[in-house]
């Protein structure tokens, strides 16, 4: 499962 | 991912794809900062270390290497295409951005969410991609020269800001734990530096219109 990197933004 | 996001994703993306299009068709960078590009290459590279460590979405990773690779190969063109190269104004584009690296950096050492590695690089990132434009700011207060600089790159690049300001606003009242304040605030400086170029942009724009005018 992806990681929940706090930085999903671009 | 909300439609501000998005929306302001592909605005970012088709400001950079407008700009390498304009260099590319007209063989030609006379007005273009070398100086804010690198400095964006950079901040894409330092942002997009997760490439290959953290899969977000497809959409995610696919975007990471459109941005990395547009605006990669536009400092490729304005450095090394053998026409393109010539029109670079090498003796106007000398901000010294090094200090800007610098000042971004020692910044992400004291205000970053996580001590480690890519925590910092990141941070760094979002202070540096609020400073990039200024070499272009500064190029473009004293060249007075909008030619590569097209009315849509400045649209585009305007509601790029716009847009990721009113995804913040959305994320703000719509997720309890808002966690984004180095985006937002880095964003908003960014934004108001991106305004000042606008201001700089219509003034030369109108000159130049005036200077145009038949005779």
């Amino acid at each position: 499962s992806p990681k929940g990197s706090s930085h999903d933004e671009l | 991912m909300n439609i501000f996001r998005f929306a302001g994703d592909m605005f970012h993306l088709i400001s950079i794809l407008v700009l390498l299009l304009k260099i590319y068709a007209t063989k030609s960078c006379s007005g273009i900062s070398l100086k804010t590009q690198e400095l964006y290459a950079l901040v894409f590279v330092t942002r997009y270390l997760d490439l290959f460590t953290d899969f977000i979405s497809v959409y995610n990773t696919v975007m990471k290497l459109v941005f990395i690779g547009s605006t990669a190969a536009i400092v490729w063109c304005m450095q090394w295409h053998p026409v393109v190269k010539r029109s670079y104004d090498r003796e106007l584009d000398t901000f010294r951005h090094y200090f800007l690296v610098g000042a971004c950096f020692v910044l992400a050492l004291f205000l970053h969410e996580n001590f480690t590695f890519q925590e910092i690089f990141w941070a760094f990132s979002i202070y540096l991609e609020a400073v990039a434009i200024l070499p272009q700011l500064v190029l473009l207060q004293r060249s007075g020269n909008v030619d590569n600089l097209t009315g849509q790159y400045v649209f585009f690049l305007g509601a790029y800001r716009a847009f990721y300001i009113l995804n913040w606003i959305y994320r703000y009242f719509m997720e309890q734990r808002f966690s984004r304040w180095i985006s937002c605030i880095s964003g908003l400086v960014q934004t108001a530096l991106y305004a000042d170029f606008f201001y700089y942009y219509f003034l030369s724009w109108k000159n130049n219109a005036k200077l145009h005018l038949p005779a």
